[in-house]
């Protein structure tokens, strides 16, 4: 059911083992 | 017939087109121009400890690709976001505010498959805007079938117009083409109007 | 008119081509075929703390690009090395001494850059050959105007050609295309006869 996904806070993405990059003033140079 | 003049243009038009991201559109949703991953919401990264990292002899860890992967260009085997099961989920916030007119899903083509086949490919997918991250349902942009037996890189239009522009979109996939334990993103695209 | 097999050819021999860094030349500058990157002078990479590396939830540092991102061949959006303003140094080690003969700058193309504009390109430029790194006016090998209207890459011949070889070039930017904080470079190219 998809109605399953939405138990976890989207916080989840700062448990896991991995290095994430958030972009947080605006976009980077292009 | 077409003259040779006529050809080389025809071929020159047809590289630039390749070489703009092969599509010649803005992906916002690529992550080295702007966009992120907020969350995998409850799906998980299918852990196989298959590829071992070691230095000097002395085993440290085992490496399996992010999520990242899935808003970056490399479309190598193997350089695929894998989640646990067939339900996965992805919350990308886009470079910028767009208004959405088109998602697209890549894979590997068959024939660079090991085994032959591309059972870990996501089958029946949807796509929502979010107005933040935190939402939970989101606004249903369109509900969407990747054809295994299709081009390599598939694109969708909206079904519904939306009325509004959106920076966080959710692409939920529900089925894959049979693999038993393991969905692979590749890459998701995102198309539209800035705003 | 052409038969169906000059067209393979024609096709095929434009597909190597593009498969031989699009040129077929040898780039010197590349950095994984022994160029390096000597100096920014007195140009600062533009920082904007933009891109924020978390691990665990706990932020470790802002990445941004560093000047080796312009010999290497990259593309993306995004990918480009960017100083504040319009005003840019780069001194680039060559892989070997070369008698150079031209050189070659490259942007995204304006259909890939979510802002629908390429203002940060750079506009006015000139390279020099440098005797050693620390010399501070090279000879002056041509100043050459990068068309935002153009191609993506745009290759100059050298204006005057020199008597002696290089192994060390400037690239100097004088403008840009309207950005008014910063320039971004994306590949730089030379090439030339080795000694």
């Amino acid at each position: 059911p998809q109605s399953e996904g939405l138990c976890c806070s989207p916080a989840q993405l700062a448990r896991t083992p991995y290095l994430v990059l958030s972009y947080v003033n605006g976009p980077p140079p292009i | 017939g077409i003259t040779e003049a006529q050809a080389h243009v025809i071929v020159n038009n047809a590289l630039k087109l390749y070489s703009q991201d092969k599509t010649g559109m803005v992906d916002f949703a690529l992550e080295s121009g702007g966009g992120s991953i907020l969350s995998t919401r409850c799906s998980e990264t299918y852990e196989t400890k298959t590829a071992l990292i070691s230095l000097f002899g002395i085993p440290l860890w085992y490496f399996s690709q992010s999520p990242r992967v899935v808003i970056q260009p490399d479309m190598y085997p193997g350089n695929c976001w894998a989640f646990r099961g067939s339900q996965g989920y992805l919350v990308v916030r886009l470079s910028m505010e767009v208004r959405l007119t088109s998602f697209a899903l890549e894979h590997i083509p068959k024939t660079l498959s090991p085994t032959g086949n591309i059972t870990s490919a996501p089958r029946d997918f949807s796509v929502y805007g979010l107005e933040n991250e935190y939402q939970e349902e989101g606004q249903l942009l369109g509900q969407f079938v990747f054809d295994q037996d299709g081009e390599s890189l598939q694109t969708f239009p909206v079904q519904r117009r939306p009325e509004r522009a959106f920076q966080i979109v959710e692409l939920r996939i529900s089925s894959n083409w049979g693999h038993p334990e393991y969905t692979c993103l590749y890459r998701f695209r995102v198309h539209g109007e800035p705003v």
